[in-house]
């Protein structure tokens, strides 16, 4: 899984007996291209770089220090690999606990964020994990401003034996808190509701979101992330996380080649938990997080 | 004299924050640091205005030297001999292509020419009806086929449809597709291999639908879907957000494909010509 940005990083230490400041100069210099290759965030990756370069530096200092001659066990390259590993392990986070948070009689999840990134489908994929852990979901369609987004959740919601929710002529909030309504009556036990996309920047629609919030007091509320979102996702997922304070976020379309970094820098701003990842375009493809993959992929 | 290269490089950090945070990606925005510093050592850059100036004009060449090559989509339509003119729209998932489509017919049928769009996504729920309302709005003709229908036919057939009754474009829809997804590319192939059946030398246009907020995946997305198809344009979407889009940059520094038109909201206007030195105006403001 080693890229060509961590090969080059390990060459500038090859046939080195241990860290000095400027060889690890180098090694940071490959990392840092990698890592902004990746599309890790410019503020994320300045950060990430300090930090590896005070603990190899620190590192050095230490084993200069033992004058019994005893030097690190592992090659200088090997051991800033591990330290680049577990400085990215550290700000992934661990594994979600979780990944959802269960309330009675009924739990709701709230799917956000902008246009095009997968909420619909990943609301169907929701429901088909929920299914499987022998719970009742119901999918809420409060997307109603896509031409055929309601008809886009329905047929989901048809493919999985899951009951949809619609309704014409009502604003989305509205919407949301009849539903809730309409989902004990069925005895459903959890709720997803879909939204439409939205920019961050768009002060009606993001209040629209807040009054969803309000209306139905959502135990989780997921900000839904595309993979290829490049350096601005940084700044759209404060404005999201600061009006509606998201429970976590989720990644789509990691089937694809996309690195994610800015999976890492959603994490590093925001602070909340990644919860799940996005794997394809069929129901069964989602996955609860988990860092070990994630950290290799983005470091390449 | 240090205090001046002290200025310097404060100054070439700063632009070069304005390229990586724009997405033009690190590999291109480095090799221009260096053109910029390797000038600035030599005298032929004086000051910080210099600078900033010779990075603009560097920026607004790499986005003009393709678009030569392309003209106004409408005056292309209506000087062509082989009707009709035929456009396909690809490009990953949730780009924006559907609603590209909607936007350019449209703008095509306001000018007075006669649209048909293909329903070539037969895979995703409700795409059919989601181009339906947008053929509708904008007054074109849908044509389509039952789900998981082969869509290379479906294009076939938008296009013998629109020659029987002598529409002057087809815009062609295609299910979002992750180029790294090998049968999937074969499946575009296929396409775009039915439209030179259903008219000789269709498609006329094959434009990547670009998403304003990707990073550096889009330059991977362009370079496999030009090899497999070759993309004589890029729409760049969702413009109206607060992504600049930089990406298009590399792209035209390393594949020399211009960009066409630019997305800037959901409804049936917001479509508006690329205008270079406008995108360059926005970029370093
Ligand atoms: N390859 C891949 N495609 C995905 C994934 N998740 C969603 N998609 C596709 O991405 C496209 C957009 O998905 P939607 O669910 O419509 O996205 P959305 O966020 O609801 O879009 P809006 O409602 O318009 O904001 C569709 O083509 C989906 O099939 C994923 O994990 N992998
Ligand atoms: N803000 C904004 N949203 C846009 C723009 N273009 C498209 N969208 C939105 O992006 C979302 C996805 O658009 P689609 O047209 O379904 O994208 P697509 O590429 O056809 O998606 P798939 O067919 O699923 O791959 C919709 O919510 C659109 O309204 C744009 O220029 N600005
Ligand atoms: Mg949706
Ligand atoms: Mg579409």
């Amino acid at each position: 899984i080693v890229s060509k940005g961590f090969k080059n990083a390990k060459e500038a230490l090859t046939g080195r007996t241990e860290l000095s400041e400027e060889n690890i100069a180098q090694a940071v210099r490959e990392i840092r291209v990698s890592l902004l290759e990746a599309d890790v965030e410019v503020g994320v990756v300045k950060r990430f770089i300090d930090r590896v370069k005070e603990r190899a530096i620190g590192e050095v200092v230490q084993t200069s220090l033992k004058k019994d001659g005893k030097k690190i066990k592992a090659s200088p390259g090997e051991h800033f690999t591990r330290i680049c590993y577990e400085e990215l392990e550290n700000l992934m986070g661990k594994e979600e606990p979780g990944p959802i948070r269960y309330r009675k009689p009924i739990t709701v999840i709230m799917m956000v964020g902008l246009q095009g990134v997968g909420k619909t489908t990943t609301c169907g994929k929701l429901a088909h994990y929920l299914l499987q852990k022998k719970r009742k979901p119901m999918l809420v369609a409060a997307d109603i401003y896509r031409p055929a987004a309601v008809k886009q959740l329905q047929i989901l919601g048809e493919k999985l034996g899951v009951s949809v929710f619609a309704k014409d002529g009502l604003s989305p909030p509205d919407l949301c808190k009849l539903a809730i309504i309409e989902a004990k009556k069925k005895k459903c036990d959890v709720v997803i509701l879909d939204t439409a996309g939205r920019l961050a920047i768009d002060d009606a629609l993001m209040t629209e979101l807040e009054d969803i919030k309000a209306g139905t007091k959502p135990d989780n509320l997921f900000l839904v992330c595309d993979a290829m979102a490049g350096q601005d996702t940084v700044n759209t997922a404060a404005i999201f996380n600061s009006r509606l304070s998201i429970d976590g976020f989720i990644m789509t379309k990691l089937d694809g080649d996309a690195r994610g970094g800015a999976a890492l820098s959603i994490r590093e701003v925001t602070g909340k938990p990644i919860k799940f990842l996005g794997l394809g375009e069929d129901m069964g493809k989602l996955e609860a997080f988990r860092p070990q993959g994630l950290a290799s992929r983005i470091l390449g | 004299f240090s205090r001046a290269t002290e200025i310097d490089a404060g100054v070439l950090d700063a632009l070069e924050e304005i390229l990586l945070t724009a997405d033009v990606g690190v590999r291109l925005s480095m090799r221009w640091m260096d053109d910029l510093r390797g000038r600035l050592s030599r005298g032929e850059l004086k000051n910080a205005e210099d600078v900033r100036a010779a990075l603009r004009a560097l920026v607004l060449a790499t986005l003009e030297a393709p678009q030569s090559q392309a003209m106004d989509v409408e005056h292309l339509i209506k000087s062509t001999f082989t009707k009709p003119y035929v456009i396909m729209f690809v490009g990953v998932n949730g780009v924006g292509k559907t609603t590209t489509i909607g936007k350019m017919a449209s703008k095509l049928t306001k000018a007075g020419l006669q649209v048909v769009v293909g329903a070539g996504d037969t895979f995703r729920a409700a795409a059919a009806e989601q181009l339906a309302i947008w053929a509708e709005r904008s007054g074109s003709v849908m044509i389509r086929g039952e789900e998981g229908t082969d869509p290379a036919s479906v294009i076939f057939n938008a296009i013998s449809h629109a020659r029987t009754i002598g529409a002057d474009v087809v815009l062609a829809d295609t299910a979002g597709r992750l180029h790294t997804k090998t049968e999937l590319m074969d499946e575009i192939r296929k396409v775009k291999k039915a439209a030179g059946k259903a008219r000789d030398n269709a498609p006329d246009e094959v434009w990547l639908v670009v998403d304003g907020t990707t990073g550096q995946n889009a330059l991977l997305q362009a370079k496999e879907f030009h090899d497999v198809l070759a993309l004589s344009g890029i729409v760049l979407t969702k413009l109206d957000g607060t992504a600049k889009g930089g990406v298009v940059i590399a792209i035209a520094d390393a594949l020399n494909i211009p960009v066409r038109y630019v997305g800037v909201g959901e409804t049936v206007d917001d479509l508006k010509p690329f205008v270079p030195k406008a995108f360059v105006a926005a970029l370093f403001e």
